[in-house]
This record gives C-alpha cells, structure tokens and sequence, in this order.
C-alpha cells in the first residue's frame, strides 16, 4: 500500500 | 506553579490511553488558559494536539508558561492506578522536576500520591495553515472505530471515497478485500447518531490503518467523530 508520508512534506515547523 | 484539579480521573485516563501508543515523550504546555499538548509520533507522519481548557479543572492555577515533559508510558502506568471517580489533583512547583500527582476517592478514605520525573522534550511544533477541506464527514465515533478495526482484517490501507451522498470506506489485500459505505441519516434522535456528509468535491484518499486504528482509540472521549479530507493535505480527525 502507500506509504504514509511525513507531516513536514505538508507543515512547516512553527 | 501548576495546580489543577479534575472532579472525575478518568477524564485523563481516556486523554492517556488514546495518546499513549503514538506519543512516547512531550510537553503538556500550561499557561493560565489551559493545558496543551501537540506532539508527533516518533516516524512524523502523525500529529495529536490536545487542549485542556482551564474551565474544565475546579480550580486551576497556572502563575506562569510551563512546559512539562512527561514520558507517556509512565504517566500511562500512573493513571490506571487512579479509580474513574476519583478526584485527581497535578501539581507542578517553579522549576520542578516532578509531576505530583494525588488520586482521592468520592468519600475520601483512600489518598494516592505519585510523582512522575520530568524530561527534557525537544518539540517539533507544526506550523498548520486553517484549511478548506472538500469534504467533511461526521458520523458516531464506535462506527469509525469498528470500521477501522473490520478493514484491518483486509488490508493495512484503507480508501477513504467521498461523494454526495454516501462515504465509501474500501480496504482491497493479498487475500481479498472490503468495503464499508455509510449514508447520511439526519433524523435521527441521539446526536451523536448522526451521520453528515458535507461535500466541496468528492475525494478519494488512501491512508494507513494503523494510524486511523490508533486515533480511534479517542472514540472514548466523545460520541461523534469528524473526518475532514482534502487533496494533498493530511486527514483531520
């Protein structure tokens, strides 16, 4: 299946 | 200092157990509007973010920002020490190393107290833009959980499907697959009941079953749940 991707692929960091 | 006392355990109990197994060490930030938490797990592809509003703690005082690192697994073992009724009572002193924490029970004849070790957490804080999100499901927390939990027998994906009038739940495996489709039902009596689809577009999204497994370990804290999807942008829950 898909591999779930980094939430930094969609976030910065604050 | 912190002082904040909760009327029943077991309001932190549940906030513990749904948290536990994807969160090992973070930070409760306490200021004098409430206690938050937003944390990852240790692979970065899941976020929890918790608030704790100080209107829900009779009393609470917080004289300053503190960031308290607690180790979950710890604070995890503590928890199932306290009764659901029981009165709880944290306390953190200026720069202190300990998380105190006193369980009463409703007639008072049984006093526990445990102090947690503080850590030192280095916090990765997200910056998450509001967003727009083509569809918006909201349905009864149990089902989400049992629909994660019967796909999990197919698959460890599950295909999310939005359309107008239904939401399509499709786990396909090596040994066969699944699906679970859940239609609207605004009459019903018990709020919590109720099933919304409220759609921009329809979506079709793909996501890790492990981790919607995890996040419905929550489904004890509140009896609805929402889903809110969109292209390229992570699953809110």
């Amino acid at each position: 299946g898909p591999k779930q991707q980094s939430l930094f692929t969609y976030f910065g960091p604050r | 200092m912190l002082e904040a006392r909760l009327p029943s355990a077991v309001t932190l109990k549940k906030i513990i157990d749904a948290v536990k197994e994807l969160v090992q060490d973070a930070n409760f930030d306490c200021n004098d509007s409430g206690i938050a938490l937003q944390a990852m797990d240790s692979s970065h592809v899941a976020l929890v973010a918790l608030l704790m509003r100080a209107e829900g703690f009779d009393p609470y005082r917080c004289d300053r920002n503190i960031a308290l690192g607690i180790n979950f697994a710890t604070l995890a073992k503590v928890m199932k020490c306290a009764g659901n009724d029981d009165n709880l009572t944290i306390k953190a002193g200026e720069d202190a190393d300990v998380l105190s924490l006193m369980f009463e029970s409703t007639n008072s004849d049984r006093i526990s107290e445990f102090d947690i070790k503080l850590m030192d957490v280095d916090a990765d804080h997200l910056g998450i833009p509001e967003t727009d999100y083509s569809a918006t499901i909201k349905m009864p927390s149990a089902e989400f959980q049992r629909i994660c939990r019967d796909l999990s027998v197919m698959s460890e994906t599950v295909t999310i499907e939005a359309v107008k009038d239904a939401v399509k739940f499709i786990a396909s495996g090596d040994t066969g697959s699944g699906s679970i489709t859940v239609k609207p039902n605004q009459a019903v009596d018990k709020k919590d009941m109720e099933v919304t689809v409220t759609l921009q577009e329809p979506v079709k999204l793909a996501f890790s079953l492990k981790y919607l497994n995890h996040f419905a370990k929550a489904s004890t804290l509140a009896g609805s749940v929402t889903l809110s999807l969109s292209d390229d942008v992570p699953l809110m829950i």
